[in-house]
Formats: structure tokens, C-alpha cells, sequence
């Protein structure tokens, strides 16, 4: 099935 | 010294009621440019940012940038406490622990002052990168809140593809499933009733409908709403705040293992 992710996987710390 | 006058008190009445229950604790950042927040919900899946640019308030003055720590909860709370037609004003001092909200009767026969304390929020700032986005679709805000609405009553998820076709809605569940096929259309009378597809190639992801619907509390702020779209990547779901800036919900898809 798919799986949430997390939107910091996308977005990098600043 | 912070002071951020706002005539139509009534938008930060609104971006409140939409981001309230999305974000529990946010960091609000004044700038010379403007008035603004980033945060992300508990769960790390969705993100807002909001944009109150200072151009449009009509006096703004913000004399080094100042970060602050609000529950929005409680803010929330004392903005109810403005009428709709209120001017509401923000005042801080830098170094201060407290916030105080004015709110003068549009007559100014009535003005009163809320002071809030503010908290220390550790809060991680995330880099948004500048996107080529393989599918824009503008559509009536309404119209996006009604569909996440109806589709939520059938399935958790919803499939949104972008085709040469339109939009289209997917969502199942243990009662049956459910489509639904948004075409482009121009209306002559009114801008805010077309949908328009930009797109440069097709794509396809999955969302948790919980936050989408979440998001679909903004739509008080504007008739229309953009989903910009690229294949993995978030969707950024953008309401316009008229005249003065936006606020943009990023929601992560769901990914197959």
C-alpha cells in the first residue's frame, strides 16, 4: 500500500 | 517597536479560523517586508505559510524583525473578540513577552485592547524550493471544499489526476468509490467560477483527505483556489488574501513503498 511521508523529507531544514 | 495596523480586521479573523486546528503553537515573523508564519502540523505531513505582505496594511511599522511564539488557540480565542468590520491592530516591544491586539469599531465609538503572553517556540524553518510545477489547476474555492467534503464521506484518500481531460477526483472505500471530473470551462461573467488547467505533463498523487479538508477552512479568504502539482512531490494548495498576501498549505503524498 503507500505510505504517508513526511513533508520534511521534501523540505530541508534552513 | 512592532505596529501593524489593519483595516479589514476581519482577514486575520479568517486566516486564523484556518490555520487554528491544522497548527496548535507557530512562530509569527515580522519583517520589513512583511507578516508572516511557516509551521507544520504535529504529525510533520503538512506544512502552512502564510504572507501578510506590509504593503498591505495601512501603517506598518516594524522596527527590527521579531519573532513570536503564539498558540494559536488563545489567539483565536481573542480575535473572536473583534467584530467583522473591526480595524485591528498588532503592537509589540522588541524584547517583550506579551502581544496586544486593538480593535477599534469601524465608528471608533469602541476600542478595545487584548493582551496575549507569548511562549518560546523551538520551531524548524524548512527551505520551500523554487518548483516547475508539472500541473496548475485554478479552480472555484467552493467547488475544491465540496468535493474533499464529499469524497472524505466515501474513503480516507483521494487520487487527484491531472490530464488534457481536467481534473479528476478518485476516492474508495468499504462503500463503494467515487469520481469526480472537473473540465476546464472560461466563464465570461466571472473570472472566479472558471477552472484552468496548466499543464505540462500529466500527473497523479495520493492525499490523506483529513488534511485537505483541513486546508478547505482557508476558502472563507478567497472564491478560488490553486493546486499546483509535480509528480512526488507536495501539493501546494494556495488561497490569494486579497490585496495583501496568501497563505499556501503544502501537504506530502502519499508514496508507494
Amino acid at each position: 500500500g503507500k505510505q504517508q511521508g513526511s513533508i520534511m523529507s521534501f523540505f530541508k531544514k534552513q | 517597536m512592532l505596529e501593524l495596523r489593519l483595516v479589514q480586521g476581519s482577514l486575520l479573523k479568517k486566516v486564523l479560523d484556518a490555520i487554528k486546528d491544522l497548527v496548535t503553537d507557530a512562530n509569527f515573523d515580522c519583517s520589513e517586508s512583511g507578516f508572516s508564519l511557516q509551521a507544520m502540523d504535529s504529525s510533520h505531513v503538512a506544512l502552512v505559510a502564510l504572507l501578510l505582505r506590509s504593503d498591505g496594511f495601512e501603517h506598518y511599522r516594524c522596527d527590527r524583525n521579531l519573532s513570536m511564539g503564539m498558540n494559536l488557540t488563545n489567539m483565536s480565542k481573542m480575535l473572536k473578540c473583534a467584530g467583522n468590520d473591526d480595524i485591528i491592530t498588532i503592537k509589540a516591544d522588541d524584547g517583550g513577552d506579551s502581544v496586544t491586539f486593538m480593535f477599534e469599531s469601524p465608528s471608533q465609538d469602541k476600542v478595545s485592547d487584548f493582551e496575549m503572553k507569548l511562549m518560546d517556540i523551538d520551531s524548524e524553518h524548512l527551505g520551500i524550493p523554487e518548483t516547475e510545477y508539472h500541473a496548475i489547476v485554478k479552480m472555484p474555492s467552493a467547488e475544491f471544499a465540496r468535493i474533499c467534503r464529499d469524497l472524505s464521506t466515501i474513503g480516507d484518500t483521494v487520487v487527484i489526476s491531472v490530464s488534457k481531460d481536467g481534473v479528476k477526483f478518485s476516492t474508495s472505500g468499504d462503500i463503494g468509490s467515487a469520481n469526480v471530473v472537473c473540465r476546464q470551462n472560461n466563464s465570461v461573467d466571472n473570472k472566479d467560477n472558471e477552472t484552468v488547467i496548466e499543464m505540462n505533463e500529466p500527473v497523479s498523487l495520493t492525499f490523506a483527505l483529513r488534511y485537505l479538508n483541513s486546508f478547505t477552512k482557508a476558502t472563507t479568504l478567497s472564491n478560488t483556489v490553486t493546486l499546483s502539482m509535480s509528480k512526488e512531490l507536495p501539493v501546494v494548495v494556495e488561497y490569494k488574501i486579497a490585496e495583501i498576501g496568501h497563505i499556501r498549505f503544502y501537504l506530502a503524498p502519499k508514496i508507494e513503498d
